[in-house]
């Protein structure tokens, strides 16, 4: 069944944003993403990393600010330690 | 700036690169001049050397490569990752790698090689990426003219912290990043734009929009990469919705994103007399359509719509505008002028011809 476009939107975002913090926030791939774990989701916490180093808001969210950042062409070196 | 974790540097002063192949895309000599000016980035403000080799290992070695190229970390067609480089180090130690499929250019298009270059090879030469938006290894790519390029502070003290100081006489300096709640901070120009106003210094702009508290702080190049750095007088005509940029005795018209072809030109095609080198501040009047253009301790009234200087000027600025000194910048909005010089700002009314209040050039930056 076709996927309604917001959803498709929020998966390419989704996508852009785990694959911009493995390659250069060192976020782990997360090898079982089904279980919750109860402390803070890697992943929002990589984000609130990228966001502090840009000068960004720090929410946590993938904001219009932080996904134009992300979309900027750039260093392919890491900017955190891996 | 930050170092490398574990603090990598080379141990010697005198290194070596190589450049293994060439992209298509620019001419031999244009990509060896590219390496050459990066590499004397780094040169001019520490006591490395280095020295072109051929046929043998260097320390640094300078490539082009396309997505997987067996170093674990391939790259991923145009834009996005545009380039890496390794930490100091023996075999791929120091090594620049340049995603071929880019569109590497000398000029503004596509990406410019020699900026890349320069900030690759801070990271062959130990340094990461910094958090200073305006520093050369700030991770995200942004254009500047190579002709003007000067490293800033901050990748100089990062470069220095590291190998030390240069070998010259005179210790180089180089930019910092303008921070808007700086006490120190003055302007080189500011505008209005579609009620936006603009603050320009050096290569750089803080951008305020009435409705946010915070502002945006981006390169001129940016948003008008043919303009230069450094920009010293600015005014918006509403009427055409076209600012006007002033430098030297050139001036360009801008329009949007665009500067209108067939610019820069002489500012005395306004009607500046042949003595006037620059102009230092200017502004628009939207109400009589009349632009005041301010010239060390003099201003010129210029007419819009008859495109021509008004008769009986130049005046003395202190005459008819009251004790405000040199004029930085200046701009229009809600009815009165606002004037700058240093970090003073006059609020001027213009109707009752004199100064109502006087602020901090920060004023506009809710600090």
């Amino acid at each position: 069944f076709p996927v309604a476009p917001e959803a498709e939107d929020e998966g390419k975002t989704l996508e852009l944003v785990e694959s911009y913090l493995q390659s250069f926030y060192d976020l782990q791939k997360d090898p079982h993403p089904h279980l919750r774990s109860g402390s803070e989701n890697p992943l929002t916490a990589k984000l609130k990393e990228m966001q502090s180093f840009f000068g960004l808001q720090v929410t946590g969210k993938p904001d219009l600010d932080t996904l134009e950042v992300m979309k900027k062409p750039r260093c392919g070196v890491p900017d955190v330690e891996r | 700036y930050v170092f490398t974790p574990g603090n990598p540097k080379w141990k010697r002063n005198d290194l070596t690169y190589r450049i293994l192949n060439y992209t298509p895309k620019m001419r031999r000599a244009d990509v060896d001049e590219a390496v050459r000016k990066a590499l004397s980035v780094w040169s001019n403000v520490t006591p490395l050397t280095f020295q072109k080799v051929q046929d043998k290992e260097a320390d640094i070695m300078i490539s082009f490569a396309y997505r997987d190229h067996r170093d674990n970390s391939p790259f991923d067609g145009p834009n996005g990752q545009l380039a890496h480089a390794f930490q100091p180090g023996e075999g791929i130690g120091g090594d620049v790698h340049l995603d071929e499929e880019e569109a590497w250019t000398k000029g503004e298009r596509g990406y410019n090689l020699f900026i890349v270059l320069a900030h690759e090879l801070g990271h062959s030469l130990g340094l990461s990426h910094s958090n200073d938006p305006g520093a050369l290894m700030y991770p995200t790519y942004s254009y500047t003219d190579p002709n003007e390029f000067l490293l800033p502070q901050d990748d100089i003290d990062g470069i220095q912290a590291i190998y030390g100081q240069s070998n010259a006489a005179v210790q180089p300096t180089g930019p910092i990043t303008p921070e808007a709640c700086d006490p120190n901070l003055t302007f080189d120009s500011i505008t209005t734009l579609r009620g936006e106003m603009f603050f320009f210094k050096g290569r750089y702009m803080l951008r305020k929009h009435p409705g946010r508290t915070e502002t945006e702080l981006s390169f001129i190049s940016l948003f008008w990469p043919r303009l230069p750095s450094g920009i010293q007088a600015a005014y918006e005509n509403v009427e055409t919705d076209e600012i006007l940029i002033f430098k030297e005795d050139k001036y360009w018209v801008v329009r949007g994103y665009d500067v209108l072809p067939g610019y820069p030109k002489p500012i005395y095609r306004l009607g500046f007399p042949k003595t006037v080198k620059r102009v230092n501040a200017a502004y628009n009047d939207e109400t009589t359509g009349k632009t005041y253009f301010f010239v060390a301790d003099r201003y010129w009234r210029y007419d819009e719509k008859e495109k021509s200087m008004d008769r009986g000027y130049p005046r003395k600025i202190v005459s008819d505008f009251g004790n405000i000194g040199r004029v930085d910048a200046a701009f229009q909005k809600d009815g009165y002028v606002y004037f700058f010089h240093g970090t003073t700002q006059f609020q001027f009314d213009p109707r009752a011809k004199r100064i109502v209040r006087r602020m901090k050039s920060t004023s506009w930056f809710n600090c």
